[in-house]
């Protein structure tokens, strides 16, 4: 059969296969999730740009159909889509747990997630655990965070201290981590930044329909409205089981709420091509929402008895 | 192809479909 070349970039690996003109994105999708040995499939997605709008392979629709551009090798990130409620009840594998530590942390050190000073030190210091094993003095001299990205620059220009200050500040808390494997550093990360409020929010520039730019913001916990100057706490929620039906209609996009005296709430998003995206994210996050609402499925039991042994 | 102009999930519906 006939093939494509197409890049696939995870969080910590690039890869490149041999994709038949017909397969549907399910088939690539399985393919990199075989490859990389993830079972936890339902966090993931393939991620690509267009015209800067981020958007994600449809599984039962061919790959080429997407709107990609079909210069070879066809490139997709691999990336989480959805984020759990709580990292350590739901990431069981330890390849979950390691592209959702390596993710985060990229958002966390770009700004995409605001984050405390005081936090960002003590997720230094897991993330250093992580990479370097338990603290050794005669190992771990002066300077070998030198070349470590580890804090957000926003964090490092509140104050004035140099780097050696820095490495002082995150080994004193990395010693303290003795004894934590680097699966477990890492989902001490996880279970600190989780609680950021900015972890796993998707936000949107919208309008109300007075003209007002908001910020909308859907996670695995419903929808958020907020003010574009405060990313951190909503004006209005709507979480998923007060929301009786969401919908578009070109540009312009409805929630329902399920109680009638509350107003619908309508807004405006720049692009048709946005809307669509907002409505995935939904009944992706819903889907899980409910998911975790109901007993394990007998995978996830499994897979759950398994990383137990 | 022409793109689909709107789209809608009942999510109370959803819940319903749901098997308990």
């Amino acid at each position: 059969p006939k093939t494509f070349t197409v890049r696939i970039v995870t969080m910590d690996a690039e890869m490149e296969f041999n994709c038949e003109m017909k397969w549907k994105g399910k088939d690539l999708f399985d393919l990199v999730c075989r490859t990389l040995g993830l079972r936890e499939t339902w966090f993931f997605g393939l991620q690509y740009t267009i015209k800067d709008t981020v958007a994600w392979l449809k599984m039962d629709k061919k790959v080429l159909d997407h709107d990609v551009s079909k210069e070879e090798p066809v490139t997709f990130h691999f990336l989480a889509k959805f984020y759990p409620e709580n990292a350590e009840e739901e990431l069981v594998q330890e390849i979950t747990q390691h592209l959702f530590f390596l993710q985060v942390k990229k958002q966390i050190l770009d700004e995409k997630i605001y984050c405390p000073p005081e936090a960002s030190v003590l997720l230094a210091s897991y993330a250093v655990q992580a990479k370097y094993g338990d603290y050794d003095p005669s190992v771990h001299k002066r300077g070998f965070l030198a070349q470590e990205e580890l804090l957000p620059k926003r964090v490092i220009n509140l104050y004035q201290m140099t780097p050696e200050m820095w490495e002082e500040r995150i080994t004193a808390w990395y010693a303290e981590h003795r004894g934590r494997a680097r699966d477990e550093a890492e989902m001490e990360y996880l279970k600190i930044a989780q609680d950021l409020e900015m972890y796993g929010v998707n936000y949107f520039a919208i309008r109300n329909k007075k003209g007002t730019e908001l910020l909308l913001g859907v996670d695995a916990l419903g929808l958020h409205i907020y003010d574009p100057e405060n990313r951190l706490t909503p004006k209005i929620s709507f979480p998923w089981n007060e929301i009786r039906n969401i919908s578009y209609s070109d540009k312009e996009f409805t929630i329902k709420p399920l109680d009638k005296k509350i107003d619908v709430f309508k807004f405006n998003s720049s692009k048709l091509r946005v809307n669509k995206l907002i409505l995935q994210l939904c009944i992706g996050n819903h889907d899980l929402f409910m998911r975790r609402r109901k007993a394990d499925s007998l995978e996830v039991q499994q897979m759950k008895a398994q990383a137990r042994e | 192809l022409r793109q689909q102009r709107m789209g809608t999930y009942g999510v109370r519906a959803a819940w319903r479909r749901l098997p308990q």
